[in-house]
């Protein structure tokens, strides 16, 4: 999986 | 999304708003350095590349798409708009900027979390983000009259970032897993470099008197 979790961020 | 970080983004988007009304309504882009905004563009062009490709939500996209257009519109105006350049303090603005961007792609290929283009290009647009005001600080010191709208475009700006680290933090005790020590490090930087700004903001506030950094 490509997402990291602070790729949810600006 | 908790508070600190939709204040965090508010607080950017405001002062890019504030930038704006500043170029639309008095036609003026005196005291706002190009080469901090071009790597604004720059910034934003390598960060948000997953746009189309990963779906994180109908706000994070809009927010995105907001943050690439006005910093291209701003660099459009400063460039190319009959009036507005004119007010542009080309011989002040004089930081070499492109002298950032190597060393920050460079740090990027060695120092990242996943080595891959997106997260590259990801990471080299944090390091970037962390500069990227130098050229203001340094035009705003050597600008003797800043407006006031200047000065509180870059005081949200250095508050956004600010706001960010307190997200961080929260989102640390609250999220398992939570671990990202490039983005802390980064924004971290970025506040740091405020430091000196936000200490004559406030005694410019507290006195009452027009902001003026010391050369």
């Amino acid at each position: 999986e490509e997402n990291t979790s602070h790729h949810d961020e600006l | 999304m908790n508070i600190l970080r939709l204040a965090g983004d508010m607080t950017h988007l405001i002062s890019v708003i504030v930038l704006l009304l500043k170029i639309h309504s008095i036609k003026s882009c005196a005291g706002i350095s190009l080469k901090t905004q071009e790597l604004y563009a720059l910034v934003f062009v390598s960060r948000y590349l997953n746009i189309f490709t990963d779906f994180i939500s109908l706000y994070n996209t809009i927010m995105k798409l907001i943050f690439l257009g006005t910093s291209f519109s701003i660099v459009w105006y400063m460039r190319y708009h009959k009036i507005v350049r004119r007010s542009y303090d080309k011989d002040q603005d004089t930081f070499r900027h492109y002298f950032l961007v190597l060393p920050c792609l460079i740090l990027a290929l060695l120092i990242n979390e996943r080595f891959t283009f997106k997260e590259i290009m990801w990471t080299f647009s944090l390091y970037l983000e962390a500069v990227a005001i130098l050229p203001q600080l340094v035009l705003l010191q050597r600008t003797k009259n800043t407006d006031n709208l200047t000065v509180q475009y870059i005081f949200l700006l250095g508050a956004y970032r600010a706001l960010y680290i307190l997200n961080w933090i929260y989102r640390y005790f609250t999220e398992p897993d939570y671990l990202h020590w490039i983005t802390w490090i980064s924004g971290l930087v970025q506040t740091i470099l405020y430091g000196d700004f936000f200490y004559y903001y406030f005694l410019s506030w507290k006195n009452n008197v027009k902001l003026q950094l010391p050369a």
